[in-house]
This record gives structure tokens, sequence and C-alpha cells, in this order.
């Protein structure tokens, strides 16, 4: 495995060697299931704990609120039975899907914090081999040289920080939500994480050609792809391409570091809840909105049902239950410097059970011991709070060794 | 082992699409060009969708209508490469997953 990293992709095949994250040792964590393969379909569907079917969003473009039906949403729940909600970076998706303002009042007890510099992402900052500037898909940077001088995600990761401080000192009970937006394209990213992964040891994916038998309605195109200058410039031909293979490892190199600079974040705002005095006290839950295809099939991006696009990982940490709750000077998320540390891999969790994000709403619910939302009716769009996905709470102490049973089964 | 695998969970999943052939909109569809739904079952050994008939005006999809299917047996095929749907169409396999 290239460089000492962290997940591979927030998705398929991350092989956990955690640098900033122990949580990974020290909770459980499942795979799969994300409801459709897309950022607002998806983050409405498990933030409403219900299918894309119900909140009748596929695409970027509705309000399911008025769209589909006034849906109450996990954040808001947890507002109503006196929690303190904030939402920092990119939680819901922006726009339309989330009224404009990521359905603050509904959903958070303050308005949606977003960082400045979030602008300028999709603007030419990444320096070609001219010295010029670009829009590339591949877009390692010097932050200093940034507009602002610095970057969205260390900006969430400071306010979050902030907010933190805050909680401490308020004394209530808090639900804070924190949307990382790396490794979403551009693979806009501090230059130095390229370190980790040494362009000589980045592979192509197993399977780097499109499948004989697949149907060519299951082929995405991968279009924002192709609309980056870098990416332009191949001329690569449309729909099945392929990118040539050097530009291929050139993505998946800046896809882990993306994914490595992600992880150094979540590293300090766990370690800033240790500092706090909150880690024994939180429960910690760790997902994405899809997954991410790094050339398997032929193919790359989201937009597909293929488990490389909706796997993802979900991982919980709760006090006492995943494991013990620190003591009074100890420290459950210890932050590890991925430049200064070798790190090993991490052993994976404890768990491989098929669940999915919908379930992430009654789940927590049940953690937070709230009333748990009642299963959705087979039509709901006039129930307020229902939820399509169970909790997974009964998996938490089961065993994972199979046992046979008495008509031979495994169970 | 079809005796035994009776309750296993199962992970869904959905996908539009506007035409049957990759085409400029195919990523992102917006809901008004919406004729295909993508509609995937994950269990510990498969991966089974169908690609159905879906009216974007009243979010309807049509089971009787498959544009394409995709089956895949993960322990022999854990990368989603061989699609065996076409093959096992009339099989038991494919009835019980239905």
């Amino acid at each position: 495995r290239p460089g000492p990293a962290t997940w591979r992709r927030l998705g398929w095949d991350w092989g956990c060697a955690s640098a900033c994250w122990p949580p990974a040792a020290c909770s459980l964590w499942r795979l799969r299931g994300a409801q459709q393969a897309v950022c607002a379909p998806s983050r409405v569907s498990f933030l409403t704990g219900r299918r894309p079917d119900t909140t009748r969003l596929y695409d970027f473009y509705s309000y399911w609120r008025v769209h589909a039906g006034n849906y109450s949403t996990m954040p808001q729940y947890f507002k109503e039975n006196g929690y303190m909600t904030m939402s920092v970076g990119k939680v819901f998706h922006p726009g339309v899907s989330s009224n404009y303002h990521d359905d603050y009042p509904y959903s958070w007890s303050i308005p949606p914090f977003h960082p400045s510099t979030e602008k300028y992402e999709n603007d030419k900052t990444c320096r070609g081999k001219d010295g010029r500037l670009y829009a590339n898909l591949v877009c390692p940077v010097n932050v200093t040289e940034m507009p602002g001088g610095t970057l969205p995600d260390i900006q969430t990761t400071e306010e979050a920080i902030r907010l933190l401080k805050v909680m401490k000192t308020q004394k209530q009970k808090f639900f804070l939500a924190v949307g990382y937006h790396k490794p979403h394209i551009p693979l806009r990213y501090p230059q130095e994480f390229l370190k980790l992964y040494p362009l000589e040891n980045i592979t192509l994916a197993p399977d780097p050609w499109v499948p004989k038998k697949l149907p060519s309605v299951a082929y995405n195109p991968w279009m924002d792809i192709r609309q980056r200058d870098d990416v332009q410039a191949l001329n690569v031909s449309f729909p099945y391409g392929p990118l040539p293979d050097d530009f291929q490892r050139q993505i998946r190199q800046s896809y882990y570091a993306a994914v490595s600079y992600l992880d150094m974040q979540v590293g300090r705002l766990l370690n800033a809840l240790d500092d706090v005095g909150l880690s024994s006290s939180t429960m910690v839950v760790f997902t994405a909105d899809h997954g991410w295809s790094l050339g398997e099939h032929g193919e790359w991006a989201k937009y597909s049902n293929f488990d490389v696009a909706t796997r993802v990982p979900l991982m919980f940490y709760v006090p006492g239950m995943t494991s013990a709750a620190a003591s009074q000077q100890g420290r459950i998320f210890p932050y590890l410097d991925p430049f200064s540390h070798n790190l090993g891999l991490v052993p994976q969790g404890q768990s491989k059970k098929v669940v999915e994000l919908v379930s992430l709403f009654s789940t927590l619910a049940e953690l937070a011991g709230l009333q748990v939302p009642p299963a959705c009716p087979k039509t709901s769009f006039h129930v307020a709070l229902c939820t399509e996905g169970a909790s997974i709470v009964h998996y938490f102490n089961s065993s994972e060794e199979k046992v046979e049973t008495e008509d031979g089964c495994e169970d | 082992n079809n005796r035994c695998h009776t309750e296993e969970p199962v992970a869904f999943s959905q996908y539009p699409r506007p035409s049957d052939t990759p085409q400029w909109n195919s990523d992102r569809p917006e809901l008004k060009d919406i004729r295909i739904m993508g509609y995937s079952m994950r269990t510990i050994d498969y991966r089974y969708t169908v690609w159905v008939q879906f009216n974007p005006n009243n979010f309807s999809a049509d089971f009787e209508d498959v544009h394409a299917g995709e089956l895949y047996v993960v322990e022999i095929d854990p990368n989603q490469d061989y699609n065996i749907y076409n093959n096992t169409l009339h099989g038991h396999l494919f009835k019980k997953l239905l």
C-alpha cells in the first residue's frame, strides 16, 4: 500500500492505517450503503432517513419539504429534543436542494457555517508546468499562495474546534455536523501530502477496462472529470476514454493525498474533543455521502451503482460501548502527525455487516436515548416523522463469530 | 446455499439515467430527463441491479420494462467485472433475488 496512509478511498478499499484517527481501532465500523451515489440525493436521504424515492430528489434541483413532503431531519429531531444543533462546512448539499440555507432554521439552532474560501474551489488556482494558473483536476497547492492563504477544509476544522470550545462552557447537549469537501474534485490539497504517496508506488486500478458485459446504461461517462483543464488537454474520447495510464496514476495519487489531508483535519478535530474534555461523553460518527471510482471498470467519479461508488465508511465511537470511556486525564484521540510517525496498519473494525446510510437517523436516536422514529408506512409523503432505515444498534454487541444452527446453517 | 441465507440484510441503492447509452447528461440527469432508474440490491454474496423504465412525472418505476440487468457474485468476482445477469435469467438464483 502506498505510504503510511489512512483511508485509501472514502468508499471501497480503504485499508486503514489511520494516522490521526485512532477510533478506527476502537470503534465499530461498517461498510456499504449510500442510497444514491451523488451528493445532494445521498445527503438528503440519510439526513431525513428516507430513500430517494421518498425524498423525490434524484438531482440537485428541488427542496424535499415542498417537492415531496415536509419531513423532519435527523438534526431537526435532535434540536427538538433539546440539543444545540450546528452545521459546519458541507453537510446538506448547498443550493436549491436545501433551500439555499442548508435547511436552516429547521435543522440547525444557529446559521450554518461555510468557509470564506469555499468560493475559490473551482477557480484557476492550480499552478501548471508553464507557471500559469488552471482549473485542474489534479491540484496540489502551496496553501500560502491560495486566495485567503488557507483552504476550505482547514477553515472548517478551525470553526468546528471553536464551537467545541464554546460548547464546553455552555454545558448543553450538542449535535455538531462537520462536513469536509475533500476528496471531492478538484483534488486541491496541500502539496506536502504528495510525499506520502510516491508516484512510482501508485498502481492502476486492478480492472481499468470497461467490462465486456456491462450494459451501456450502467456506465457513467465521468463528465465532471472531463471538464477540468488538465483533462480537457488530454482530448480523451467520449464516452469510454480511456485516460492515459500516467494520468490515471496521477489522479489516484492525488486522491489518496486528498484523503490523507482530510484525515489530518479529522485528527485535529478529534484531538480538540479530547482537549476540551468532551471525548468521554460524546458520540462520534464518521461517514461519507458516497464512494468514488478510481479507474475501476474504466470509470471515474461517482454516478453509478458499482460498489466503489455506493460504498461508504460508517464508523461509530460510542463511549463505554465501542470502547472504554477515557479517564479524566486519558486521551481517546491523540493526534499523530502522518509526516513524522511511521504508522502501521490499524486492525480493521469489528463488523462487516451490510447496512445502509438510511439507518443512521434511527441508530443515532437510539444511541442518544431518544425515542426511535417510527418506521415509515408504505406511503409516507404526509408523515412528518418516520424513517425507512432500522436502527443497527443491535449489531453493536453482536458477535461476528459464525455459529452453526440446528439446521446446519451459519448464524 | 439457498436454504440458509433467507433473512440476511440487504442494502439498496439506485441511480437515474436519461438514456440507454452514455450521453453528456448521463452522470447527472435532471428530473425531467430521467427515463431509466437502476435499482441495486447488495447482499453479502451478490450485487443485483435492474435498470427499469422510469416516469419522472409520476415518479413511477416499471419493473415490467427492464432495459438491462447486472448480477455479480462477490466471492468469485469481488471487483464486479463479470456480469452474469443474462446467464441466470431463468435460473433459481435469479428468481430468489427477484
